[in-house]
Parts: C-alpha cells; sequence; structure tokens
C-alpha cells in the first residue's frame, strides 16, 4: 500500500480536491483506495455523504483504542474501490487532549499498519493547522503533496510550509518525499503565470512540472458527491489530476 | 471601540480578505484599526509586511504576560490608522500547552479591554479550525463575520459553524451577533446562483442581503500588501465590502 497525504497550513488551496480527485482515477483504474479525514471540519467524510457531527465511530477513536480497531472505524462508500476513515468534530479536541503526551504521533501510521494488504492507494486529507493530526500524518505517509495556489502571497505561506517540514524531517529515520502541486491556475490573468515562474525557480526539484487549471466543474462535481473524473472525466481539471497522477505513480517506485 | 471576528472553520473562504478590505475602508474613513492575527498561518500578518516565522513580540507573548503586556505587542503598519498584534508560528504550540486550563478563552478579552479608548474598531482574524484561539475570538467580540463560499459544500459547513456557534453561545453571558457573507460569488455559474437562493431560504435573518463577487483584483492587491480599498477603491470587490461595512455600521447601534 502507497500512503499519500496532502498537506498545507494554507487553507482553501484544493487539499481535499486533491485527494478526491487522485481517489477518483485510482479507483476508475481498479485500484482499491483507504481514505483518511483527519480534518475536524470534516470536508472529504461530507464530500462522501457522512456528516461529521453526526459520525460514529470516526478517526477519534483510533486514539482512544489499539491500532487494530481500524478495522471497525473504515466506512464504505458509494464506490465499490473507496473505503473512509471518517472525521468527526470530535477529532477537534485530540490537540488539547493528547497536549505533549508521547508517542501520539504514531497512532495513524500504526493503525495503517494492520491493513496495508488490503488497500494499494491510502489517501491523508490534512486539516489546515499543524498539530498532532499533521503530525499523524507526516508520520504514516511515504509521500506528501502539497497543494499550493498560484499567487503571491500563498507562496510566501509555502516557504514556511517547507522550512516546517523540513524541521519535522530531522526527527524522522526515513526520508519523507515531496511534490508541490500548483492549483486554481488561472490562466486569464498575468499574475498567475508570473507566480508559477516564482515557483518553478524557487522549488525546481520538488515542483511538479504540470498545473490544475481553475475550473469551475470541481463545484459542480463537488455539489454531486463525485470525484471530478466520475463527474466529467474529460474536463480541464479531471485531465489535470490524471497528469499528477501519472507522474506520481511513475516518479514513485513500487516497495 | 467595536469588536468584530471574522471566522470559520472551513479554509480558504475570505476570511483575512474580509478583515483587511473592512480595514482599507475602516482607515481611509479616518477610523483608528486595530487588527489581531489568531492564525498560526500568520496570512494577516504576512499581508502586512511581518513574517510569522521571526516575529518577536506576537499574540503568543500575550498568553504569557498579563494583559497591559499587550501595549508592548502592537506594532505599526505602514499605515497610520491601521496597528496589529501579529501572530507567530509559535501561536500553533498554544492549543496543546493551555489545553483544559481553566480560563484561558478571555485572555484576548481582557487584553483588548485595556486598550478600548485607543482604537474606533478591532478586527480579528481567525484559524480555519475550532480551538482555543477560535473561543478567544468569540469572548471578545460583539459581532462575528462568517464568510461562506457561494457553492454547496460550503453551504454544508456552514451549518455545523452556526451550529457550533449556538452551543458557545449558550455558555456566554451577552450575546454575540453574527452575520453570514457569501464570499467568491462567481455570477457566471448557475450553481452560484442556485447556492445563494439556497443561502437565502436558510439563512434569512443572519444572511447579508449583498455579496462579495470573485475579483481577481483581490490577488493583485495581496500581492502588493494593500487593501483592495487602498489599491482599486472602485473595483466591484472593494465597492461590495464597502456596502457591507454600510449595512454593518448601519445595523449595529454604537456603545
Ligand atoms: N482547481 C480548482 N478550480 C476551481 N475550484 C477549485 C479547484 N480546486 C479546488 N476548488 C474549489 O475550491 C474550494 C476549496 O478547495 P478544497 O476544499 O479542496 O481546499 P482545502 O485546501 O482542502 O481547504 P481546507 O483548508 O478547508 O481544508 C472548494 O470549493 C473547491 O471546490
Ligand atoms: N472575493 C474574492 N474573489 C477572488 N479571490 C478572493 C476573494 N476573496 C478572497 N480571495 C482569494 O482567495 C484566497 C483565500 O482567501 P483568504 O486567505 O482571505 O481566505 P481565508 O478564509 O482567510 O483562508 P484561511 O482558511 O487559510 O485562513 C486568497 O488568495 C484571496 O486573495
Ligand atoms: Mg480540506
Ligand atoms: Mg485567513
Amino acid at each position: 500500500m502507497r500512503v499519500w497525504a496532502s498537506a498545507n497550513q494554507k487553507g482553501g488551496v484544493g487539499k481535499t480536491t486533491t485527494v478526491v480527485s487522485l481517489a477518483g482515477w485510482l479507483s476508475l483504474q481498479g485500484k482499491r483506495v483507504l481514505l483518511v479525514d483527519l480534518d475536524p471540519h470534516g470536508s472529504l467524510s461530507a464530500y462522501f455523504g457522512f456528516d461529521p457531527d453526526t459520525q460514529q465511530p470516526s478517526l477519534y477513536h483510533l486514539f482512544q483504542q489499539p491500532p487494530t480497531a481500524v478495522a471497525k472505524i473504515i466506512v464504505d462508500t458509494r464506490f465499490e474501490n473507496i473505503k473512509l476513515i471518517p472525521a468527526s468534530t470530535a477529532v477537534a479536541t485530540l490537540d488539547r487532549q493528547l497536549g505533549n503526551q508521547e508517542g501520539k504521533g504514531l497512532v495513524l501510521r500504526n493503525a495503517l499498519v494492520t491493513c496495508f494488504d488490503r488497500f494499494d492507494y491510502c489517501l491523508i486529507d490534512c486539516p489546515p493547522i499543524l498539530g498532532v493530526l499533521m503530525v499523524n500524518a507526516l508520520a504514516a505517509a511515504e509521500h506528501l503533496l502539497v497543494p499550493v495556489q498560484s499567487e503571491f502571497l500563498a507562496i510566501k505561506g509555502l516557504e514556511r510550509m517547507v522550512r516546517t517540514l523540513q524541521m519535522i524531517m530531522k526527527s524522522r529515520k526515513q526520508a519523507l518525499a515531496y511534490t508541490v502541486v500548483a492549483t486554481m491556475f488561472d490562466r486569464r490573468t498575468r499574475a498567475a503565470h508570473e507566480s508559477l515562474q516564482l515557483l518553478r525557480e524557487q522549488y525546481p526539484e520538488i515542483l511538479w512540472q504540470g498545473v490544475i487549471p481553475l475550473d469551475t466543474q470541481f463545484r459542480d462535481a463537488s455539489r454531486q458527491g463525485l470525484p471530478i473524473p466520475c463527474f466529467l472525466p474529460a474536463s480541464r481539471g479531471a485531465q489535470a489530476y490524471l497528469a499528477l497522477l501519472q507522474h506520481l505513480t511513475a516518479e514513485v517506485q513500487p516497495q
């Protein structure tokens, strides 16, 4: 099982959209996908029709029980090949509850080890804040996707995110590869082209060479609760995520 | 001093943009404005040229010192009428450090009381997560602005936000008024009109009757580090925030 996480402390950059879109293509290709919703706001769970206010059990329970309990927490979605560990609003209290307790950063990783052979891919959606949930995602993932809006202010925030990652990496034993993905690229504005140019100059090794275009079909797809590849595979947005997936699966050697 | 907070657990909906744009108009009208950045990611601080990684002192220090220390934490911006309590990345650790300690929800409110007569308005920018920082904002504010993207998935998240607010309100003594603001409204798409209609049906009393349009000038303004009213006052985005400000100042009786 490959484990990828989608993370950025900046809100609204396309973290959840990236997880849903890649999961859509993987499931159409016959791959078995496990999604993990680490965001107390539960956008990923809501996308698949689960209500974070009433969801029982949820990711929250993973932190109260042994790793093998994950089998009872995984739920089906309407897509045969996509299962989910849903979020609940109670997840927001985990940061405060766990505080500085040791070893709470490995809860997700230990749980995923127990279901490694049931799935081909595991995609983790992170909340827009650095805390115990993001630490769990970084410990569990082998590859990190960092969506970034193609605009100047977002690039400044990216520098901070990359520095934070490098700090966390120092305490890990095995390396974590990461790929920065330029999202919501509006080809009509000069500012988007200029900021993309800046990204390419600043992050030549980790920036994916393609872009995810601004595409209103993402909203229409989310309204239907469908990943965009299932909603409208020929759309520019869906095609861009297919290109990203091909890049990621070619680049990352199978274990 | 009027105290308004801009909050929504959903990321990327225009919380920071709302604070900056209203502050721009207020400062052009000669009002003295204090901004508070409660987001560890520091988008508001970065907008005005402060680096959350190196900022000393910052909001973080407010939680370690008596309320009167706020005078030493407030910084000048390049705008005469706008001062700021900047964020720093250390703020992200507050949730874990404070944990369930009593009384930590009133730190900001007690600090603002000590500078009530220095400013006409105080605008608070919240992080996209419910934690001790958002609780501080709700305790300090008299009026809450809840920016919502005009799309279906965001409306579902709003129901949760409104329910959370009602839960927190029960434990407050004085009422908190709130206004939902539809942002990033793309008048070219049917989905935006339909979701606005839905918002108007579901929240007739608390939804502002105008909308903030999708306007690429916001990105250009942020690139210059200028609030949009100072960057391009005739733009559709700036004019919409002026209409919102007129609504808020007419509706909320001066104390
Ligand atoms: N390429 C795109 N083009 C147009 N709209 C997009 C695109 N990607 C995402 N969106 C829309 O932008 C909004 C934010 O996206 P999304 O929720 O995926 O961001 P996020 O980073 O997960 O946000 P949060 O910080 O709240 O977790 C959603 O309404 C989504 O439909
Ligand atoms: N009405 C609008 N039209 C077009 N772009 C907008 C509009 N409002 C905000 N934006 C842009 O959308 C992005 C997100 O806005 P902003 O940072 O204000 O959201 P936020 O809710 O504060 O995000 P976070 O959850 O990270 O705090 C920014 O790049 C901003 O320039
Ligand atoms: Mg998300
Ligand atoms: Mg913000």
